[in-house]
């Protein structure tokens, strides 16, 4: 659940 | 980047030009929800703060830019160039509903209790249930201009590819965000009734009409 990784998706 | 989600971002901007396509060749918003379009720019608004701290690719710049862009260009096409064809009786879906809910519930569950994040998370649920004032236009006035329904056709198939591309890359990326994976599952279910009127109507040449 590596939700922090940086918000990629539009 | 995957397929379904490239897929996923070209249907959301096809459905955006069809919309300004429908507007500016009828030179009407007729059929259209003004309350959605305030609420899908501030999705946007609130989604995009990060677009000049963080940069992650042109293509993720220049979508922002223009998804920014585009919403409140059609709430300026519909709030005044074309106000008078706007059908404010029908659009009569209180938005308060639901961004003062959604507002509390990022409060309460997001991944990290940080403005930016809060923010973010608020984003994710105000677009699952956004095309509400929208969907309650289309049963109101029950029927929907087959371009108007083009539209809510590549708007909700966007969010449908989404959630493949949210498969994908948890089984090759093991990437995995639950907020987002469980607001775009609502926001897809919540076209599922017009996916099927859609499909059994409006690709066999009828107009798209609820069941009065």
């Amino acid at each position: 659940k590596d939700s922090s990784a940086k918000k990629d998706e539009l | 980047m995957n397929v379904f989600r490239l897929l996923g971002d070209m249907s959301h901007l096809l459905a955006i030009l069809i919309l300004l396509l429908k507007m500016w060749k009828t030179r009407s918003c007729a059929g259209i929800s003004g309350k959605t379009q305030i609420l899908f720019a501030l999705v946007f608004t609130t989604r995009y703060l990060d677009l000049f701290s963080s940069f992650i690719s042109i293509y993720n710049t220049t979508m922002k830019l223009f998804f920014i862009a585009s919403s409140y260009f059609t709430i300026f096409l519909m709030y005044s160039k074309f106000k008078a064809t706007y059908d404010s009786n029908h659009d009569s879906f209180r938005m308060e509903f639901l961004v003062v809910p959604v507002g509390g519930l990022a409060f309460l569950v997001n991944h990290e209790f940080l403005p930016l994040e809060i923010l973010w998370t608020f984003s994710i649920y105000l677009e699952s249930v956004a095309i509400l004032p929208q969907l309650f236009m289309v049963s109101k006035t029950g029927e929907a201009e087959t371009i108007t329904s083009h539209y809510l056709f590549a708007l909700g198939s966007y969010r449908l590819l989404y959630i493949f591309n949210w498969v994908y890359r948890y089984y090759f990326d093991g990437f995995f965000d639950l907020i987002a994976v469980v607001a775009g599952c609502v926001q897809t279910i919540l076209y599922c009734d017009f996916f099927y009127l859609y499909i059994t109507k409006v690709l066999k040449g009828k107009k798209l009409s609820l069941p009065a």
